[in-house]
């Protein structure tokens, strides 16, 4: 258990979770689908705006680092919006209001919700 | 990622996951964490979407984030997706995006679409199976009927070889972590050896979300790319996520 990939015997007893591999319990929200698009997140990204922004900003960090330039970044937040309006209905809707509630540059909010597929890259 | 579906002996199923993300996106010496993945815990967030007040189906989401990763349709179907790395990825399908031919769908958003539109696991199953995606993928999907459980290995355009439940053959569990099936994981990154040693530890009669726990706790299908836990029950309906950590010494992934 002390070598790569330090497999362990199967674990027993760890539920309800506790102890160092449990970090934290996780919030419940609502979203009403019954409102327009773009304000069904407001109450999740009001709460949780900071936590955001300091994960865009890491991704944003990550990029310099590839780009020391900071090509990439201007790349996103000037390209990108543009992409909006082909993404499907509701998904485009809500990805503006996101960004909006967040006062993240909408390119950025884009890239986070289209990170799977660039990922694969 | 690990996605696993089981059925217990009363045919009840249980659909749970780990959310593994963020290799190579920045190592942290101090904490030896990843940068990405110990931002993202603090994103992970348990959604109820509602219409006309009436629950439509739950998710486990990272704020920010409007596809689906983790959801469940209460009494009706469970789903989980994985990432599945392919030579004909993602980027053929940004590229054709970019280029304007747009008949694929970007993969969370047809998640959340099926969550939000489909009625019933043989409509998930079908929309995820043959929808053109824009990346390769694995979905892992579970019913509310005895043997409704299957791991769906998408490229782009095709479903590849999908692998059923099939509690009277003895499969009573079907498992993916991000390697097709029919192959070897990379001998670096096996994760489901020790996921299926411990399932089959576990043995069909004990499970359970506390035994299905344990499995998902267990190093290295517990590493230091695992952000939260997410436990799902059809029949009660039910969702259980958890924030994680991999204390030391622990696989990076």
């Amino acid at each position: 258990q002390y070598v790569p990939p330090f497999t362990e015997d199967c674990q027993t007893g760890m539920y309800p979770p506790s102890g160092p591999t449990f970090k934290g319990a996780v919030t419940w929200y609502t979203v009403d689908l019954d409102l327009p698009p773009s304000e069904r997140w407001k109450g999740v990204i009001t709460d949780k705006q900071k936590e955001l922004a300091s994960m865009i900003q890491a991704i944003k960090d990550l990029a310099d680092a590839f780009v020391p330039s900071g090509r990439l970044i201007d790349l996103v937040d000037r390209d990108l919006p543009l992409m909006v309006d082909t993404l499907p209905y509701p998904f485009n809707e809500e990805i503006r209001g996101i960004a909006t509630a967040s006062g993240v540059p909408l390119g950025e909010v884009v890239l986070f919700n289209i990170f799977y597929e660039i990922f694969t890259v | 990622c690990t996605s696993l579906v089981a059925e217990d002996p009363d045919g009840n199923l249980i659909h749970a996951r780990n959310l593994d993300f963020g290799l190579f996106m920045g190592w942290d010496l101090k904490n030896r964490s990843w940068v990405i993945t110990e931002k993202l815990k603090p994103l992970v967030v348990n959604i109820e979407f509602t219409r006309n007040n009436h629950t439509v189906f739950k998710s486990t989401n990272f704020a920010g984030y409007v596809g689906m990763l983790t959801g469940i349709r209460p009494h009706m179907f469970t789903l989980t997706m994985n990432e599945r790395f392919s030579l004909d990825g993602g980027y053929i399908g940004i590229l054709e995006w970019i280029l304007g031919k747009r008949d694929g769908m970007w993969m969370s958003f047809l998640t959340r679409s099926v969550l939000e539109n489909a009625t019933s696991y043989a409509e998930a199953k079908k929309l995820l199976s043959d929808t053109k995606l824009l990346a390769p993928a694995y979905f892992i999907l579970g019913g509310n009927q005895t043997g409704e459980g299957c791991i769906i290995t998408r490229s782009r355009t095709h479903s590849i070889n999908p692998l059923e439940l099939d509690p009277k053959k003895g499969r009573w569990y079907v498992l993916e972590t991000n390697y097709d099936h029919w192959k070897e994981p990379l001998f670096l990154d096996d994760r489901r050896t020790p996921a299926m040693k411990c399932m089959n530890q576990t043995t069909q009669t004990s499970i359970s979300f506390k035994t299905v726990y344990d499995v998902l706790s267990t190093k290295p299908v517990l590493n230091k790319l695992t952000t939260y836990t997410t436990l799902m029950d059809v029949s009660k309906g039910k969702l259980e996520s958890f924030i994680r950590d991999c204390p030391n010494p622990c696989m990076p992934w």
